[in-house]
């Protein structure tokens, strides 16, 4: 969707 | 092994339904401090945290560390069989390649037993940071529910401003437009009908309204959401379940093109 961003760009993998 | 022993089973069919429609299979993970699950939706723009501390089951067993992996539709096929008023036991071998869910009613006249095969689930454990928000707004969960679904009928999208004294959340569509606002009312008299607002600074960001949606089905688990929003930063929508643990849902921000 746009302008919709993931979340993986917020919390990293651990 | 593992066994663990919820009185209020209702508690987690409630859980399932709120997350079955958004996850479709995750790892849950039981250790000595409880149970938990952590998993992205599909299209990895939210995630969803489960908390059951072990203080919060009637009793709890975990020798060791296990990871048991299912498919949500399926697990909910099953709980959808224990009764409302009936007690859930969970139980599984080291090792094992089933979990047994076992429903004890009230008067202990029924006792049924359904055995779910597990499935090995490649899952990424995501780290999420300690963060100071903000704002944090508490309003009751199903004025928040409302609000979401009302706005879905307008727009695609809600922006959620926050201010000291009030929440507003406005969407825009073909059709037309809304805004709803929740001023701060610390209603003493009707506790389940307070929305509370802390803030450090104020905080407007744009969610999709598909994912709060979906996020509002865990209403019946708590009287009360818990809103953190920070700058560019996911929301947090939070149902606590009281003195069990907590359902967290995690929602990347929409941003301007």
């Amino acid at each position: 969707a746009p302008g919709q961003k993931g979340i993986m760009s917020f919390f990293g993998k651990k | 092994m593992f066994e663990a022993r919820l009185q209020q089973g209702a508690l987690l069919k409630k859980v399932v339904e709120a997350i079955k429609d958004l996850i479709e299979d995750a790892n849950f993970d039981c250790n000595n401090s409880g149970f938990s699950l952590q998993a992205m939706d599909s299209s990895h723009v939210s995630l969803v945290a489960l908390s059951l501390r072990a203080d919060g089951f009637e009793h709890y067993r975990c020798d060791r560390n296990v990871s048991m992996g299912m498919k949500l539709a399926n697990l909910s096929k099953i709980l959808k069989c224990a009764g409302n008023d009936d007690a859930i036991t969970m139980k599984s071998e080291d090792n094992g390649d089933t979990i047994t869910f076992m429903f004890e009613s009230q008067n202990q006249e029924r006792l049924s037993e359904f055995d779910l095969k597990l499935m090995d689930i490649d899952s990424e454990h995501l780290g999420i940071p300690e963060a100071e928000y903000d704002a944090t707004v508490k309003l009751p969960s199903s004025e928040f529910q409302r609000i979401v679904k009302d706005l879905a009928s307008i727009g695609d999208t809600v922006e959620i401003s926050v201010t000291k004294d009030a929440v507003k959340f406005g969407t825009n569509g073909d059709i037309g437009s809304a805004n709803v606002m929740c001023r701060q009312n610390k209603s003493v008299d009707k506790p389940e009908e307070s929305t509370e607002i802390d803030i450090t600074e104020p905080v407007a960001l744009t969610f999709a309204l598909r994912y709060l949606n979906s996020f509002a089905k865990a209403t019946p688990l708590s009287s009360h959401v818990v809103l953190k929003l920070s700058k560019d930063l996911p929301i947090v929508v939070e149902y606590h379940i009281e003195n069990v643990g907590r359902l967290s849902f995690f929602l990347a921000p929409k941003v301007e093109e």
